[in-house]
């Protein structure tokens, strides 16, 4: 019997084959809303595939949104499997969606770091960086989370490749970073951009690399604070927000702030639930709550794109 | 598929700067025995790490001989994943 995206288990975690079987068969399904767009491919060759969802139009203006690039959070391409379902099944019957969708693309990446994801399955649970080797190291991988142009290399991320936040030789010298950086370079009309990322209960936004505020700062935080109040109205749940360096730590070279210096307005990360006692294995239970939270501000911050172009 | 069983993940709170800096020189010193799950960044903020069962007692001790007090937030693992393994096969079925 051939698995259709309707008796995909949601509340489940899944695999690489599983996941990519599931977005042919749900692009299938809603063919007339959804694509898909192979933007490259891994280190270790393979597939980079993007959910484009469109109402129709060329180069519309079009909000990114990735999970995953982080492997071993797997909450987030849970999420973001759930999200995609949600975006279709509410086109035509959320006013605020459908509007969303009537004026802009959404694109979603919900596997954005696949080497890793796959070595999670097979090798290490708890794997975090891409899997890349180089001549002259014995250790594996670059935290992609650290290989964007924009702050490279400075203060929280590390020239060890031995470590956790290794930042990589040069910007964007990863496979799986430069194929976004290309993606959506090469569209030009990128609005927002959210990057997704597990677990501390927080919505924050550039910068990561540096204290300074922003300049749409003021914009920024209203936005998030609304974003945080629409997540907490669903389970009660409560984050925080600010910029990543005012209300986390000092990362350089991070997603957000790439977007940001290239134009993004609105590129924020959410670091999604933290129930105090599972981190990065938060047990599948919790896969549609923090979905069904996670939607609201994500909502909220679409919503807020489409009401203030630019 | 690598095995975790007593591995431990500890939830720190740091009551300031100094404190933190411990944790950091943690990081450093021990980047290979010590996973940080939440990095060290704020006093107000927890800090998570996993310790491999091996390196339990010596970084239990570290974090003792600073004064800082933790709690442990997984006591194993490997059962987590084993649950969660079960939990898959079984949406798989």
């Amino acid at each position: 019997l051939e698995r259709s995206a309707s008796s995909f288990s949601y509340s489940s975690y899944h695999t690489l084959e599983e996941i990519y079987s599931w977005i042919d068969n749900f692009v299938t399904e809603h063919s007339d809303i959804v694509s898909k767009i192979h933007i490259g491919n891994s280190f270790e060759n393979r597939s980079i595939l993007i959910l484009k969802f469109s109402t129709g139009g060329s180069n519309r203006p079009a909000i990114w949104i990735d999970t995953g690039i982080h492997s071993r959070e797997w909450i987030t391409h849970a999420t973001g499997i759930w999200t995609a379902r949600k975006i279709v099944s509410a086109y035509g019957k959320d006013s605020i969606l459908t509007d969303i969708l009537n004026t802009m693309d959404i694109f979603i990446d919900l596997v954005t770091n696949p080497d890793g994801f796959a070595f999670t399955h097979s090798m290490n649970r708890l794997w975090r960086k891409n899997k890349s080797s180089r001549p002259g190291t014995s250790c594996t991988g670059v935290d992609l989370n650290r290989n964007w142009k924009s702050g490279f290399g400075g203060n929280g991320s590390n020239s060890n490749p031995c470590s956790e936040t290794y930042h990589g030789p040069s910007p964007q010298s990863e496979p799986e970073v430069a194929a976004i950086v290309d993606f959506i370079t090469g569209h030009g009309n990128f609005k927002a951009l959210i990057s997704i990322h597990s677990y501390s209960q927080m919505l924050m936004y550039p910068y990561g690399h540096s204290m300074e505020p922003v300049s749409s700062q003021k914009e920024l935080y209203r936005l998030a604070k609304k974003a945080v109040k629409a997540l907490y109205k669903v389970h009660g749940i409560n984050y925080i927000f600010g910029s990543i360096s005012n209300t986390l730590y000092v990362a350089s070279g991070v997603t957000v702030d790439w977007a940001y210096d290239s134009g993004i307005k609105y590129a924020f990360t959410f670091e999604l639930r933290d129930t105090g006692r599972y981190g990065f294995l938060l047990p599948a239970t919790q896969i549609i709550p923090t979905a069904q939270e996670t939607w609201m501000a994500i909502r909220t911050i679409m919503q807020h794109t489409l009401n203030h172009p630019y | 598929q690598m095995n975790f069983t007593g591995d431990q993940v500890l939830r720190i709170l740091a009551k300031d700067e100094k404190q933190l800096s411990f944790l950091r020189d943690l990081e450093i010193l021990k980047p290979q025995k010590v996973d940080f799950w939440r990095g060290p960044a704020r006093p107000s903020l927890p800090v998570d790490m996993r310790i491999p069962f091996a390196e339990l007692d010596d970084i239990k001790g570290y974090l003792e001989s600073h004064g800082l007090a933790y709690t442990v937030m997984i006591k194993n693992v490997q059962v987590l994943l084993d649950a969660e393994r079960e939990a898959m096969a079984k949406a798989r079925r």
